[in-house]
């Protein structure tokens, strides 16, 4: 029987980048660019 | 996707600093990503030592860069908490190299369709188009496979997906997080002018009849076949596996001529090393006898050996048989060399011989050890699973092994365990600051095309379980009794890895299952000397050269390094400003020096002015003078003329 004697460093979630930041409160732009003057 | 502007670009080797703020994984990690920018394309990364304009890598909130060379002097990426994953730090690094998000380019309708009534509130801004005047996608088709590209759940509000794929079977592949995809790297190659990479030399499948370049060699017995099948074995090559039909060519030693003592030898070409450390992989099936033998030498011509040296690399002996079976082998080679593979035919009946194929040849460091699973897809039969590897050691001696949890459904895990071993006497408890990176291969016969999925732990010896017990302590002490197969018990410590290492989708994708089997390269190693100061990531190579900088403190920023002995400050410099002095301690600045130019000009001018008024003030003075003694003397003179 598998034995759960581990630790997950993810917490069982497969968070990408975008998820992680917006997490956190971020809001950058599309995500995860901070934003020079790019004329965007 | 790129963004327009040639001042966006940085130059090929880019100067980083990995401030200390960064977790000792994240450090790692970020090196290692570094590795597959080296591989793949002809971008490198080296300490900063002063240059205007760096990367610095700090662990700040979330992961995020800016996009292209913003010529801010410090140019900061965060890799904060979650962040280290190597292809979360390939994927920032391509915005700092100046792309943007795949599914913002011009033409994206063309592919995806954007559910705008299920994205967040206020997040729909992150799904704007950007037009040709603004990214230049350098004539490269939509890349689905791009890590540059959302996944179909990005800013959802519920579970529906935020962008449906025009074609459905990409639905799934969207927002990978492996490594760069084909077209990532044709883009970042072409837009970098790439011609060639630091750390790739040479990869062959042999399905061109010049074989890559190979010789065959007349100090032997035998030759080496260019063939597609061997009646005693194998029925196909490795590249294609029998998929494609008239291709799937292998080299092929025959031993079973009954002749003991047969040789056969092939040589590849000559090979220019630039970095003095090699990985050759290659795949080995073995349809002769248990004897049969392949010998890997490098034949390296140094000065006075027009020949070449032969030099012994790995005797690789009792072949199994049956199956193609995947090799490493390191070299530390600094001039240019052939590698060269011999069959030796045992001394036991044969009926069929030994056969190559695939082979790679990248200036990279090998990993450590190989964990191979064979007929794997009898595992994703469906039931929740936990797959144990063989143990194995750390080069320092550090028991470990790593396990497989694969759930009926949907994800496969993987775990790193320190396990009770033979060392454990001499060695440190708690285990500090081993990296263990576990990387799932994709045999794609080629190293470039790969897109391998890879996580990383470090063992911090600080860490602590619920009970208070160190995590990374004695496995005989905080760990649980372990029966290997044939019976032998053992500790094995607590597992750390992560539930969602790869979905059962992806793991059935692209060459991760080849032959039905599977393998999981492991390395381990010590990565305490990341520990050190901010910005050479690289153990300092001699004690005086930490004790000559650690008597200097360079202030602003300034970096100590060491000139012919003598401790020197780098100062920082940006775009119109600099720093400057034995420690740094002066700040200039083009303004400043405009300011004094102008002033010291007018300086100049004024005091040449005042020169000019005096000795024009003096000369006319002068002049009045001997104006008015001629006058006097032409009045005498005139008198007496009379």
């Amino acid at each position: 029987a598998p034995e759960k004697f581990v630790k997950d460093i993810d917490g069982g979630l497969d968070q990408d980048i975008f998820d992680i930041n917006e997490d956190l409160g971020l809001d950058l732009f599309e995500g995860d660019i901070r934003l020079e003057a790019h004329g965007r | 996707n790129s963004i327009i502007g040639d001042h966006y670009r940085w130059p090929h080797t880019i100067p980083y600093v990995l401030e200390d703020s960064l977790e000792m994984n994240a450090k790692g990690v970020i090196l290692n990503a570094f590795e597959r920018y080296r591989l793949k394309t002809c971008i490198d990364f080296k300490p900063w030592s002063g240059e205007a304009n760096y990367i610095s890598v700090f662990k700040g909130s979330g992961c995020w860069s800016s996009v292209g060379n913003i010529h801010a002097g410090k140019q900061e990426l965060s890799i904060g908490t979650n962040c280290d994953r190597i292809a979360t730090v390939q994927h920032e690094f391509l915005h700092a190299l100046g792309f943007w998000h795949e599914q913002s380019r011009a033409d994206r309708d063309d592919y995806v369709t954007i559910v705008w009534e299920r994205i967040l509130a206020d997040r729909e801004h992150n799904f704007n188009i950007y037009n040709d005047s603004v990214s230049d996608s350098l004539n490269v088709p939509y890349d689905y496979n791009s890590v540059m590209h959302y996944s179909k759940t990005a800013f959802q509000n519920g579970t529906e997906s935020t962008i449906i794929t025009r074609i459905s079977d990409f639905e799934d592949v969207i927002g990978q997080r492996m490594d760069f995809s084909d077209y990532d790297l044709l883009k970042l190659n072409q837009l970098y002018n790439c011609t060639s990479s630091l750390s790739f030399m040479d990869s062959c499948d042999f399905e061109l009849e010049n074989i890559c370049g190979m010789i065959q060699s007349s100090r032997d017995t035998a030759d080496w076949q260019r063939v597609s099948q061997v009646l005693g074995g194998p029925e196909n090559d490795h590249s294609n596996m029998g998929q494609c039909k008239d291709s799937g060519f292998f080299m092929h030693f025959n031993t079973s001529t009954g002749n003991e003592g047969a040789k056969a030898v092939l040589e590849s070409r000559v090979l220019y090393p630039k970095r003095g450390f090699q990985c050759l992989e290659f795949y080995l099936y073995n349809s002769g006898s248990g004897n049969d033998q392949l010998n890997i030498y490098t034949r390296e011509y140094t000065a006075g050996h027009q020949d070449g040296v032969l030099t012994l690399q790995r005797e690789i002996k009792e072949i199994p048989t049956g199956s193609w079976q995947l090799y490493y082998v390191t070299f530390k080679v600094t001039e240019k060399f052939r590698v060269v593979f011999e069959g030796l035919g045992g001394p036991d009946a044969s009926s069929g011989g030994l056969s190559i194929d695939d082979i790679n040849l990248s200036e990279t460091r090998c990993p450590h050890h190989v964990w191979h699973i064979q007929n794997f897809t009898q595992l994703l039969g469906g039931q929740n699973i936990n797959v144990y590897s063989p143990p194995f050691y750390s080069p320092e001696g550090y028991a470990f092994q790593i396990s497989m949890y694969i759930e009926a459904l949907t994800n496969v895990g993987i775990y790193f365990h320190l396990i009770s071993g033979a060392n454990d006497d001499q060695l440190q408890w708690p285990c500090p600051w081993r990296q263990a990176t576990m990387t799932l291969l994709d045999q794609n016969p080629d190293i470039r095309q790969r897109m391998s999925n890879q996580r990383s732990i470090t063992t911090d010896p600080t860490m602590t379980n619920d009970n208070g017990s160190y995590f990374w302590d004695r496995p005989s002490k905080v760990g649980v009794v372990a029966s290997f197969p044939n019976g032998t018990q053992y500790s094995r410590g607590r597992g750390y890895g992560t539930s969602v290492f790869i979905t059962h989708k992806r793991l059935k994708s692209r060459e991760f299952i080849k032959g039905d089997d599977l393998y999981v390269l492991l390395t381990v190693e010590d990565i305490s000397h990341l520990n050190s100061t901010a910005a050479v990531p690289d153990p300092v190579p001699t004690s005086t050269v930490q004790n000559a900088c650690s008597e200097v403190e360079c202030q602003n920023g300034g970096i100590c390094t060491v000139q012919d002995g003598r401790p020197e400050c780098k100062c920082p410099a940006g775009e119109d400003w600099w720093y400057m002095g034995k420690r740094c301690e002066t700040r200039g600045s083009t303004r400043d020096t405009i300011v004094i130019a102008v002033s010291s000009t007018v300086t100049v001018f004024a005091v040449m002015l005042i020169i000019t008024l005096v000795s024009v003030y003096c000369t006319r003075r002068r002049y009045r003078k001997k104006a008015s003694a001629n006058a006097a003397a032409m009045n005498l003179e005139n008198q007496h003329a009379f």
